[in-house]
Parts: structure tokens; C-alpha cells; sequence
């Protein structure tokens, strides 16, 4: 554990926190995808399977059983406890165009072919892509309100801070993983745009709009 | 190195 672990977890933890307060405080889930949360919700279901087979250490299965419970609670009170308020009609997003490129190519490219590895790579590949729709959500609404901003930004930084770690554990420890430094590479990306926004207009107190 | 370095990670 480095400290770009640490922080890329907390960060984890706390993008998924204030998305939880957020629907909680203002009982509503506005301009949050339900599509994103979905995928995440399969993210951590199939990556984190391992908690039945292999122990790593306390943190490490807590913060496991914290994730997928809180994305079990974000998918309740999206569509069941504040179902009245979910934006279905911005939420539009094709998911079958992510998640079955993910499922073929976790299929050809992956460590072992074996049930527990491929439900590994395909949850790597998964998440690198999960935010698209929450992406196109802002994208088609044109704006987002300051707290979706913050919990897209960390979010975001969550993996950006993960690609330090795996720099940091290379040199350190000469330790890599290929699928996921890829993966890694490919989540950051995603969000640069997003990240120009939240600095230039977010930060300086402005709402994040996108020019018409 | 060693490959497959992230089991440990989140």
C-alpha cells in the first residue's frame, strides 16, 4: 500500500459517498445515470467474487463489501425509493454497445482462462467505460449540478490516482499488470474532458455547462 | 517483474 493507493481508494470511497448523500439530502437522483450505476453495480459484482475465495487483508475485503453495498443502495434509492425522479428520458444510453465489447475482448485478452479471471478482465474492461452514459447524460442535458461535478471528479481521479500507484509499484516492486494499466489509461482518458470543465468552471464557483 | 501485480487491488 503507497500513498497513491490509499488516496485513489479514498477518493473511491468518497465519489461513492457523496452520490449517495447527494440523492439522499435532496431525495431525488436528477442528472445522475442509472445506466452508470448499473454498470458499476456489475463492476464490483464480478470483480469482487473473490472475496469467497481468496483473503488479501480487512481493509481490503471491507472496502469490497462497503463498494458493493453502497451500489446496491444507489441502485435502490434510484429505482425504487426515488424512482419518480430518475431521468429516463436523458438517460439513453445503448449499455449492450459496452457491455458486450467487454465481454469478447475479456474473452480473447485476459491473464488465464478460467471462470474467476475472466469475471476479473471483464470487470477491468467494464469499469474503464462504465461512466459513458453518466457522461452522455451531461452531455445531452448540457449541464451538471455542482455535486454530480464532485462526484464525477472523484470519481474520476479515483483510477488517474490508481496509474501513479502502478508507476509507483513498477519501479518499487516491479510489479504491473498490463490489463489493467491499458484499462487504467482508457478510464483517465475519459474523463480529461470532464476534468477541463470541473477546473475552469466548477472550482471557480461557476455551474458546469457545456456551450451550446 | 511480475505480471498480474492489481489481485490486491480494489
Amino acid at each position: 500500500m503507497n500513498i497513491f493507493r490509499l488516496a485513489g481508494d479514498l477518493s473511491h470511497l468518497l465519489a461513492i459517498i457523496i452520490l449517495l448523500l447527494k440523492i439522499w439530502k435532496t431525495r431525488s437522483c436528477a442528472g445522475i445515470s442509472g445506466k452508470s450505476q448499473v454498470l458499476f453495480a456489475i463492476v464490483y459484482l464480478t470483480r469482487y467474487l473473490d472475496l469467497f475465495t481468496t483473503y488479501i487483508s480487512l481493509y481490503n475485503s471491507i472496502m469490497k463489501i462497503v463498494f458493493i453495498a453502497a451500489s446496491g443502495a444507489t441502485l435502490y434509492l434510484m429505482y425504487v425509493k426515488f424512482k419518480a425522479t430518475y431521468d429516463h428520458n436523458h438517460d439513453s444510453f445503448r449499455i449492450e454497445f459496452l457491455l458486450i465489447p467487454c465481454v469478447i475482448l475479456a474473452l480473447i485478452i485476459n491473464h488465464d482462462f478460467t471462470v474467476m479471471e475472466i469475471l476479473w478482465t471483464f470487470s477491468i474492461y467494464l469499469e474503464s467505460v462504465a461512466i459513458l452514459p453518466q457522461l452522455f447524460l451531461v452531455s445531452k442535458t448540457g449541464e451538471a449540478e455542482s455535486i454530480t461535478s464532485h462526484y464525477l471528479f472523484a470519481l474520476g481521479s479515483y483510477r488517474a490516482l490508481y496509474l501513479l500507484n502502478w508507476i509507483y509499484r513498477y519501479m518499487a516492486e516491479s510489479h504491473y499488470d498490463l490489463i489493467a494499466i491499458f484499462a487504467g489509461v482508457v478510464q483517465t482518458i475519459l474523463y480529461c474532458d470532464f476534468f477541463y470543465l470541473y477546473i475552469t468552471k466548477v472550482l471557480k464557483g461557476k455551474k458546469l455547462q457545456l456551450p451550446a | 517483474g511480475n505480471e498480474k501485480a492489481s489481485k490486491d487491488e480494489l
